[in-house]
């Protein structure tokens, strides 16, 4: 940029506070249990200093997730601002976990604390699952009848994560995964 | 009000500020 002197006294507020959230399967315990509060931050320093600290996405352990959402609101479908909702779904290969999963959850971070989405109001946070058959990411938004707001995050999501227009990315109404009974069409949306 | 937005560099920066 320009020669701008940084005041390095200040912290750089976010317009949301977030909170990061660490998922880790004990079956002694409930699902909900299992979901830990890491902690929550509202500065583009505060972020940084959690970051740094914790294992990168790439090197948890298998069915194991991360998820950031806005503070207040709970990394499950049952939250009232997730409930009419659903996800960008972004489904991994193997391979790319050496390749793309850190740097697709970093941008992904970086697109919801920057507030990067033109309808970031709709944007509840995003999830990061650790699986051995192939991991995902998802976005999650508050309200899936809400077509061009839905169909703006996932453009700007593709792009800003670099994805090939040769792939298709969609979403999914959580209500519909939900109710999931056999293996008709998945995807309320795609881009 | 108007919504507190941050570029991926700037905050890419920011990373390692003191």
């Amino acid at each position: 940029n320009e020669n701008v002197s940084m005041d390095y006294s200040i912290k750089h507020p976010l317009q949301n506070c977030w909170t990061l959230w660490y998922f880790e399967n004990d079956r002694n315990q409930s699902w909900e249990k299992n979901q830990r509060e890491i902690a929550s931050f509202d500065t583009v320093e505060d972020f940084w200093s959690l970051y740094n600290h914790i294992k990168p996405a790439s090197e948890l352990k298998q069915g194991t997730d991360y998820s950031l959402f806005k503070k207040g609101i709970r990394p499950m479908w049952e939250d009232a601002a997730n409930k009419k909702g659903g996800r960008w779904l972004i489904s991994l290969e193997k391979k790319q976990r050496t390749n793309d999963l850190d740097r697709y959850w970093l941008d992904i971070i970086l697109c919801l604390i920057g507030e990067a989405f033109e309808n970031s109001d709709e944007v509840c946070g995003a999830v990061v699952n650790i699986r051995y058959k192939g991991d995902k990411i998802g976005v999650w938004t508050g309200d899936a009848s809400k077509g061009a707001a839905v169909l703006e995050i996932g453009r700007k999501l593709k792009e800003r994560l670099h994805i090939s227009n040769r792939i298709t990315i969609g979403y999914e109404v959580h209500k519909d995964t939900m109710d999931k009974t056999g293996s008709s069409s998945k995807y309320s949306y795609s881009v | 009000g108007t919504k507190i937005v941050y570029e991926r560099n700037f905050l890419l920066n920011l990373r390692n500020s003191p």
